[in-house]
């Protein structure tokens, strides 16, 4: 199918199980297709995934129950094989929604797709890009916190609670990602210890003792800038 | 190069590896 077939297709008020072979016969194209492909899908597909993802956040139905969540991650996955390439990448940072969504989807009740979310939110953090793509991602995670009265960085930390070894050493993947592109030592040492207060300090305790090459490549990662850091200051 | 391809995935793995936390 070529990309405006598709673009047709999320056009139609496509539900369910409809949407969801829709969304993972996209996803295969857009990982395996030409970048002029992708690059036809371009801004308006893009523009429709969103749309798509924003309703079924929206949607009523519990979060973590049904096909609804399958095809929320499903879109997760065509955002990540959309922005590989550099007119995909440009295209979602242009988009107003594309980074609040996704910040939107870091939902610790559905550990495998906060996995997914959380490491292209750290990929998009650590971007050489101008304008600061670890600020916009820090704005949009509070915003999101600010609207469910919650302290900006309890998602994560909820997330780190899980049995999902691989969610823990993705949240700490993202925390590293903030804290690292932060230039000012202030802000750094700042952000650490809101993360601390709020219980990282217990968590890096028990996470340590997990056997896991990913997790301890992160933990290393934290505590060696935390100490460049203390040492700078 | 406008068609550079695998972006994401090269972040991805500088990420899991450290390598895009080592200081400039």
């Amino acid at each position: 199918k070529s990309a405006l077939v598709y673009i047709q297709e999320l056009k139609t008020d496509l539900r369910d199980t409809q949407l969801l072979s829709c969304l993972e016969s996209l996803r295969v194209s857009l990982n395996n297709n030409p970048v002029s492909w992708v690059q036809t899908f371009g801004a308006e597909g893009l523009a429709l995934l969103l749309t798509f993802l924003k309703k079924l956040q929206d949607d009523e139905e519990p979060l973590n129950a049904g096909i609804g969540v399958k095809c929320q991650h499903e879109i997760i996955r065509c955002l990540k094989a959309f922005m590989n390439n550099k007119h995909g990448l440009k295209a979602m940072l242009t988009s107003a929604e594309g980074i609040p969504l996704l910040v939107r989807s870091i939902n610790p009740n559905v550990p495998h797709m906060m996995v997914d979310v959380v490491k292209l939110l750290s990929a998009i953090c650590i971007l050489e890009h101008p304008g600061n793509t670890h600020e916009r991602v820090l704005e949009c995670i509070t915003e999101q916190a600010e609207e469910h009265e919650i302290e900006r960085f309890q998602p994560l930390l909820s997330g780190m609670h899980k049995n999902s070894i691989t969610l823990k050493a993705g949240c700490m993947q993202l925390i590293n990602a903030l804290i690292s592109r932060v230039e000012e030592l202030d802000f750094r040492i700042h952000l650490r210890s809101e993360l601390m207060r709020l219980g990282l300090k217990d968590v890096l305790k028990e996470v340590k003792s997990i056997e896991n090459e990913d997790i301890k490549v992160q933990l290393q990662v934290f505590e060696e800038q935390a100490d460049e850091d203390s040492e700078d200051l | 190069d406008g068609d550079e391809t695998g972006i994401m995935d090269g972040l991805l793995e500088a990420l899991q590896s450290g390598a895009a936390f080592k200081r400039k």
